[in-house]
């Protein structure tokens, strides 16, 4: 553990629970997709099954499953009480079009081919796409709340800390995972374009708008 | 392609 992962986990959590507030507070989902949170959902299921097969750390254990336990209550958020807001006739990204190739991918570039494996590479394939049909949504709506957009930046800044982890776990430990790493940075760059919007409009306390 | 280690990262 570096502090470069510690800061990147928190951001991940701060961006999962940031959401979450958003939407119980405001008792409305408006223009988050539903989309990506299911498909954050499958990305944690298919990679924590390894809750049950082997042990970490109480940390790993712990942020395991409150993203797990965060990630289906977001869903249930969308799904069920609040469905009336959910904007689902601008979240039309299919999801099979990222699901069937990232499972084919999987099934073909993994470390080792056993259940678990595929899986956990499936996972790592998926997540670094699933933040597109959000990303979508806000392309076909022109505009986010300004606290969605907190919640983009703070999930971008996990990724963004995550290839600093990777590069210094590289140099300190000689550790590295080749495909954890291509997935993260693919993940990364396509939040650039949104970071860049965000450093531009956001931090100046205007909405993000898109240009025409 | 890398020894596989267990998952120590989320």
């Amino acid at each position: 553990m570096n502090i470069f992962r510690l800061l990147g986990d928190l951001s991940h959590l701060l961006a999962i629970i940031i959401l979450l507030l958003k939407i119980w507070r405001t008792r409305s989902c408006a223009g988050v997709s539903g989309k990506s949170q299911i498909l954050f959902a499958l990305v944690f299921t298919t990679r924590y099954l390894d809750l049950f097969t082997n042990f970490i750390s109480m940390y790993n254990s712990a942020m395991k499953l409150i993203y797990l336990v965060c990630s289906y209550a977001t869903v249930f958020l969308m799904y069920f009480k609040f469905k009336a807001t959910y904007d689902s006739n601008h979240d039309t990204f299919r999801m099979e079009f990222l699901v069937v190739p990232v499972g084919g991918l999987a099934f073909l570039v993994n470390h080792d081919f056993t259940p678990l494996e595929i899986l956990w590479t499936f996972s790592i394939y998926l997540e670094a796409v699933a933040i597109l049909p959000q990303l979508f949504m806000i392309s076909k709506t022109g505009e986010a709340e300004t606290i969605t957009s907190h919640y983009l930046f703070a999930l971008g800044s996990y990724r963004a800390l995550y290839i600093v982890n990777w590069v210094f776990r590289f140099y300190t430990e000689g550790f590295f995972d080749l495909i954890a790493i291509v997935a993260g940075c693919v993940q990364t760059i396509l939040y650039c374009d949104f970071f860049y919007l965000y450093i531009t409009k956001v931090l100046k306390g205007k909405q993000l708008t898109l240009p025409a | 392609l890398p020894i596989l280690k267990p998952k120590d990262e989320l």
